[in-house]
């Protein structure tokens, strides 16, 4: 999941901003 | 995209749900041509990789996947997901792939910005696309089929995935039935499937080279799904 942590936040809604 | 024509419930939605077309931003960061139609084209991927993701949200069934199992299909088969579109667009525009309505590539193009195998594999698939005169319906399903069907290892849940799968091609399979009524029309679709991936195949293997050797900065999510695969 670290790995894939942009796509891990963006599946989960995560409402933390992601750096994209 | 008009209103749905399909009666097809998973297809009327797949077409609602399908995100406008994205237009390129030109990059400014460099005066060197074709650095800049690549930096462009990356941007252009990054950004509709973002559209896809929030996209597979809405197919139906993909939300009731688990995490693990939505991560790795998406994973496998965004490129694939991404390059129906490049495909369809670029249905008779002569020799362009079209990434976007303001960012058309020739081969010349393609083959200045290192992407000439590329060009060469998507106008194959592009042909493919025209001679079976594809309907809007069939393309959004083709889309929503890339990415059911991804072949993603380890699989978390088979059983989900399967269903997933399952009802996506009985979509398909109703749509062809009631709305074209061509007899072969699922199964050619179905078939058209093995060079999409191998399509995709070649533009990750592509945009991984152009990274690695010639030192193209990606985006983070663009850089994290390439190397994904």
């Amino acid at each position: 999941k670290e790995k894939h942590k942009i796509l891990h936040q963006l599946l989960q809604n995560s409402t933390s901003p992601v750096d994209l | 995209y008009t209103l749905p024509a399909s009666r097809n419930k998973v297809i009327s939605h797949l077409l609602l749900t399908e995100p406008s077309p994205l237009a390129a931003n030109q990059d400014e960061s460099t005066n060197d041509g074709s650095l800049k139609t690549l930096l462009t084209l990356c941007d252009l991927l990054n950004r509709e990789l973002l559209l896809l993701i929030g996209w597979a949200k809405h197919i139906p069934g993909f939300s009731g996947l688990s995490l693990v199992d939505q991560m790795s299909l998406l994973q496998s088969g965004w490129m694939e997901a991404l390059l129906v579109g490049v495909a369809w667009r670029s249905q008779r525009t002569g020799d362009e792939l079209v990434f976007a309505g303001n960012l058309r590539l020739d081969e010349a193009q393609c083959r200045a910005v290192g992407l000439a195998d590329l060009y060469v594999a998507l106008r194959h698939l592009t042909c493919k696309y025209q001679s079976m005169n594809l309907s809007q319906e069939e393309v959004v399903t083709l889309k929503a089929m890339a990415l059911a069907n991804s072949d993603a290892d380890p699989v978390d849940c088979a059983d989900s995935v399967q269903r997933f799968q399952d009802g996506l091609h009985e979509a398909l399979q109703e749509y062809e039935a009631t709305q074209r009524g061509e007899q072969h029309r699922a199964g050619r679709l179905l078939m058209s499937l093995p060079l999409l991936r191998q399509t995709a195949d070649r533009a990750v293997a592509a945009f991984l080279r152009l990274h690695r050797q010639r030192r193209i900065p990606l985006h983070k999510l663009l850089l994290e799904m390439l190397d994904a695969k």
